[in-house]
Order: C-alpha cells, then structure tokens, then sequence
C-alpha cells in the first residue's frame, strides 16, 4: 500500500531543489514507473495523432466521477450503464478493424456486413462480465419522417449477429445475438448486448470470427437502403469527416480484482 | 504562547496537500481525464507512544510511564490510514481508451504506525 498509496516516492516530500534537475527528472521517472505499474502497462504509451476518444467513453468517465454535476450544461443522451459498471472497474473501447472490411465480387455491400474487432489487448486478468455494440442513427428527412407518421416506409430492423465461421466464397455462418425495429425520424445511438460473443471470444477463448450488422429496410425500398445506421465509412451518401466518432463501437465491461467496481460517484 | 504551540502542531504527522497536474509532467498526452487530481502525502512527526510535554508532569504514574519508554523501538511513522480511488480515462499503447477505476490514489487521512 506504502509504495502505491503515496505516490510520490519519499525524496518527492523533500523540496526539490532547482537547481538540482537530475534529482527531479529521477523523481518523476519514479513516480510515472508507480503509475504505470498501477495502470499495468509496460511502458508509457504514445498515443498516435489518429487515437481517437470516444465521447461515449468521456461521458462515462464524467457520469462516473460526478464531473457532470458541475457542467449541466453538457447532456448526455444516454443513462449510465449501472448494471454493467457495477460489476466492472475496467470499461475499454474498441473501433473495428476497417482495413479488414470485404466487398463482394460485384463490388458492393454484403449484408450482413462483418466487423472484426481485436481484443488481444484484453489483459488475461480482466474478467469481462458484460458488452455492448453501440451504432449510430442519422435521421432522414422525408415524408415518413413526420413523427404522427406511422407507416412502414420509416421503419428499419437491425439485427446483430455473430460471426461462427470463418466466412467461405462470401457465405457466413451466423447466430443471432440481438435485434431492433427503428424508425428512422431521428438520430440517436442505438446499444445491442452482444457480451454472449464477447465472453466467448474472452472466456471461453473461442475464436473471434467478429459480429455481423444487417440493417433491413421493412419496405425494402432501396432508396433507403445503408441511409440510416452508419456501418461504415463509404456506404455513408455524403463523405463526411465525423466517421471516427459515429462509426460502430464495441464497449467491454470488465473487472481485474484489483480496485471497487466503477459505480457513480458524487462529486467531492 | 498560541504562536509557539501553532509552530508545535504544524510539526506532527497530518496530510499535506499535494495536486498531481498531468500536463505538467506531460502525460495529458494519454491520459484523458482527469488533468490531474488532489494525491494529498502523509509528514510529520510521531511523538509516540507519550508527548514530550507529558514529561513536565511529576505525577509519579506519568513518570514511571515516561521513563520505561525503551529508546530502542523506533518511533512510529506518519502513513496514509485512509485512501480512495479515483476513475481515469487514458489511452493505452495500442491507442484504445480506458476507463478504470483505480484504489488507494487519493490519501483521506493519515496517522502514526
């Protein structure tokens, strides 16, 4: 507890005295080697300039630690995970491995469309307990987007599902882990449960042939076909640069016995 | 005179601030949130097990105390009794974000051991 509790290791409660820097550079070479053995990691990481922060992780963080109590201004359109962060004190992101993404010999989408995720940086300690998949809704404006509008043209069923097999001549063998009817007259971001495939993947250590998105619009009209969830960068009618921060996220709720689950705090 | 026993108290073991700032050591980096945070460290002395002024009290039990005080034993140090944990957001060396809660961060209240 010595060594992790006062962080700064005993010569950092003398005064550091200027005009000895070797002494400061060794007490902070100290103190980031405490930090970074609490945080398990190696060596101290060095983000490359496309590491991108998920606001979904930063909204968790400032739900959890009470920050949101001083900054009401900022909402956050989703209610905290209590089930999943009280059973967890480690929460990880993950983006899909888009350079792995296949288009069909006529070049165009197949549905389901297959996403890869690599978790091998899951630590073998952590237990993960729960996971989701959250994608993100852009509204369409058209007649059925009028909210009194009650007909089939706004309505699409997403259904998450996991990839068995390794994919053979572009068939896949798939088992259905989550579904959902959506109209297609706002913008939100949708989660699916797919912590079944993931404790699998993790606990089981079955191979991770990744999860598959079908998106089916009810009336099938192919205007509106790939419109609504954003599934990937291209399918997206207008290019946009804000892919990195709509595009599919898979959320690990995990525990590593080594502190209290992250359950919401007040602010001090 | 209170000046003197001011001087006397700041002396013995308390928990003294002491703000971690992340980007002055230039970890804001990978570490997301929060900037930085209160550590708070443990100083001061211990005069355990009896207070020097008890040695001006000529009762003959006090005395007999004080005096049986074997000066081998090493005098008790001023540690951390309390600590919380704090939650961070940072990113790890494959450049995916964490959110983890981490104990015994944050020294609550600190004592003589």
């Amino acid at each position: 507890e010595s060594s992790y509790a006062s962080l700064i290791p005993e010569e950092g409660k003398k005064k550091v005295s200027a005009h000895n820097p070797a002494q400061s550079h060794d007490l902070l070479l100290d103190f980031e080697a405490t930090l970074l053995q609490m945080f398990g990691l190696q060596r101290r990481p060095r983000p490359s300039d496309s590491a991108v922060v998920p606001q979904y992780l930063l909204d968790l963080y400032r739900l959890q630690s009470g920050e949101l109590e001083d900054a009401p201004g900022h909402d956050v359109n989703f209610d905290y995970p209590e089930r999943s962060t009280s059973r967890a004190n480690t929460v990880r992101g993950f983006h899909h491995e888009e350079h792995m993404e296949e288009l069909q010999a006529d070049g165009s989408w197949p549905t389901p469309l297959r996403f890869l995720f690599n978790l091998s940086n899951i630590p073998e300690d952590e237990l993960i307990s729960s996971a989701e998949l959250r994608l993100y809704r852009q509204q369409i404006d058209d007649a059925s987007s009028d909210p009194q509008h009650t007909g089939e043209e706004g309505l699409h069923r997403i259904n998450i599902y996991e990839v068995l097999k390794p994919p053979r001549a572009g068939q896949i063998i798939t088992q259905l882990l989550d579904t959902r009817l959506v109209r297609h007259n706002s913008s939100k971001w949708e989660s699916f449960d797919v912590g079944p495939a993931v404790l699998r993947w993790t606990r089981d250590k079955l191979s991770n042939h990744g999860l598959a998105v079908e998106v089916l619009h009810l009336n099938q009209t192919p205007r509106q076909q790939g419109r609504h969830v954003r599934v990937s960068r291209s399918l997206h009618p207008v290019p946009s640069d804000d892919w990195d921060q709509f595009r599919p996220l898979l959320v690990t709720f995990g525990h590593d016995g080594k502190s209290h689950p992250l359950t919401r705090r007040t602010k001090r | 005179s209170p000046k003197q026993r001011g001087r006397k108290r700041n002396r013995n073991c308390r928990r003294h601030a002491l703000y971690v700032d992340f980007s002055d050591v230039g970890w804001n980096d990978w570490i997301v949130a929060p900037p930085g945070y209160q550590a708070f460290y443990c100083n001061g002395e211990c005069p355990f097990p009896l207070a020097d002024h008890l040695n001006s009290t000529n009762h003959a039990i006090v005395q007999t105390l004080v005096n049986s005080v074997n000066t081998n034993i090493p005098k008790a140090c001023c540690v951390p009794t309390e600590l919380s944990a704090i939650s961070m957001l940072y990113l790890d060396e494959t450049d995916r974000v964490v959110l983890k809660n981490y104990q015994e961060m944050v020294v609550e209240g600190c004592g003589c051991r």
